[in-house]
């Protein structure tokens, strides 16, 4: 059973691909077999691990063109870590997707049919991550349709606590509509400055507000804040600009230890499912 | 000669807000006649300076229904800060908007109106500020299309390099179609950590980014990178969680200080125009 990942939030800068990159990276390095899909047309993912979209196609022909499979646009990036890479400069991308039929569910259909028939001699993967662009358009949208779980990335910063029950009810909304699956698992803190009572008591916040929702039918029911929070460091932003993951760049630096401990605690989950 | 700036990047996150609330603190304090346009549905420049909208409407209804003035939005916020609020919530804002006919002009068009007929005994505004939302949609077309000055807010971080040169291509393509008179006067780097090298690195290449426009009829062929860079210190995350801004709340504080400053050089400038 595949632990299916979506990094989702509307707000812009928070951690996401990072998140996404990093997680995917740790996990692959603990073994399982990975797949990122890169949803945003930043195509920051894709640019932070340092490859380059297939000859047939970007994830976004995946998502246009029917006749293609994922195998097709599939790039192998690091050991058993794969990635739909994305494009940058895709004008209309948006407007074309939201044209099609099926419109939100042409990313779970090409994973669907991949798992339905695996090439010869390929093992299903054991985790995909989606990094979601900053939007609750119909790329997002894409992205909550085809997996179970959504993790939320985010800063421990009284403005961005703003933004999560806007991000809540989109879930709710799919959950309603779309894919009955779907919950919200928990919030990864980033940038976190360990220093100041500021990231600590907003932290505190989002413990509370999960905790007043236990025992509800809420798709966050279950939903908790992730430990550790991942560290501000340097490193981190440094990385990408290497075409390097955290994990190969400076695992030891305070954010690298905190991606690899996440990594490994859902690794540890998983082994439970 | 009012001076007229967008602070503006698509980029979620990374200090437009921040940036928008402090300038105009700043200058205000410095006894210039300040005006600050909230055109972003989160409305966070709003909830920063502990304001609502009026009786009569937010800034949106301003560009919405033509009937109405700038006069009728504005709400007083500090001593010689006056500001025209957001509101959230507003689902189809965009769409509504971009259904009206002159759809880029409204907010242009209302200033205008209120400049060529001042209410007895009130000054023109020394200096205007438009907080815009990360995007490139109708709202920040309305405050490219206002302003003579679009400053950037960033963070000297390599991934936020990624997306400068589609921002400029859109103040480009503006000033060729709806607004000659707009320019780029410069970056405003947000958030610095002045301990690494990774970030001097990036305030380097944009340094030399400008030094190479020099002369050239782009409309960043006089911009630069102001100083001093805007340091990150947990007071600037903290202040408007009290509704203050940062001159309120910590002048003192490394970012404070840095604030202070840009807003005594914007103020020097105009000065000299
Ligand atoms: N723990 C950290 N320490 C230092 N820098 C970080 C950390 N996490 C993320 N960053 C940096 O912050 C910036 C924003 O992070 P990231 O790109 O992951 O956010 P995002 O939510 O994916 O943004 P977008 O909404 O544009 O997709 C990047 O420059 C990244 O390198
Ligand atoms: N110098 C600084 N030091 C510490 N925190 C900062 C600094 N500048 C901004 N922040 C914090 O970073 C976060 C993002 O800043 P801000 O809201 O100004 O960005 P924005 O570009 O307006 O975001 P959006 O795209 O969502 O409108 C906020 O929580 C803010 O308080
Ligand atoms: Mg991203
Ligand atoms: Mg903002």
């Amino acid at each position: 059973m595949p632990r299916t990942i979506a990094l989702m939030n509307q707000k812009g800068g928070v951690g996401k691909t990072t998140t996404a990159v990093n997680l995917a990276a740790g996990v692959s390095a603990l073994g399982k077999r990975t797949l990122l899909i890169d949803l945003d047309p930043q195509a920051h993912a894709t640019l932070h691990l340092g490859v380059e979209p297939a000859e047939r196609g970007s994830v976004y022909d995946l998502l246009l063109d029917t006749s293609l499979k994922l195998g097709d646009v599939r790039v192998n990036a690091r050991e058993n870590l794969d990635v739909l890479p994305a494009e940058t400069d895709l004008a209309g991308l948006e407007n074309e997707l939201s044209a099609a039929s099926d419109r939100t569910r042409r990313l779970s259909n090409a994973l669907d049919q991949h798992a339905a028939a695996l090439p010869a001699g390929e093992k299903p993967y054991d985790f995909v991550f989606i990094d979601c662009p900053p939007s609750l358009g119909v790329l997002t949208l894409n992205g909550l349709s085809s997996v179970r779980e959504v993790f939320i990335p985010m800063q421990a910063q009284f403005l961005a606590l703003q933004g999560v029950s806007k991000l809540m009810e989109t879930v709710k909304l799919v959950r309603a509509t779309i894919n009955p699956r779907l919950f919200v698992t928990g919030v990864i803190i980033c940038a976190f400055d360990a220093s100041t009572t500021h990231s600590k008591e907003v932290v505190a916040d989002l413990d509370a507000f999960f905790e007043q929702s236990r025992g509800s039918s809420e798709p966050w029911a279950n939903a908790r804040v992730y430990r550790p929070a991942v560290r501000r460091n340097v490193k981190l932003a440094e990385a990408p600009s290497f075409g390097k993951t955290i994990i190969e760049y400076a695992p030891w630096c305070p954010g690298g230890l905190d991606y690899k401990q996440l990594a490994q605690t859902l690794v540890s989950e998983w082994d439970l499912l």
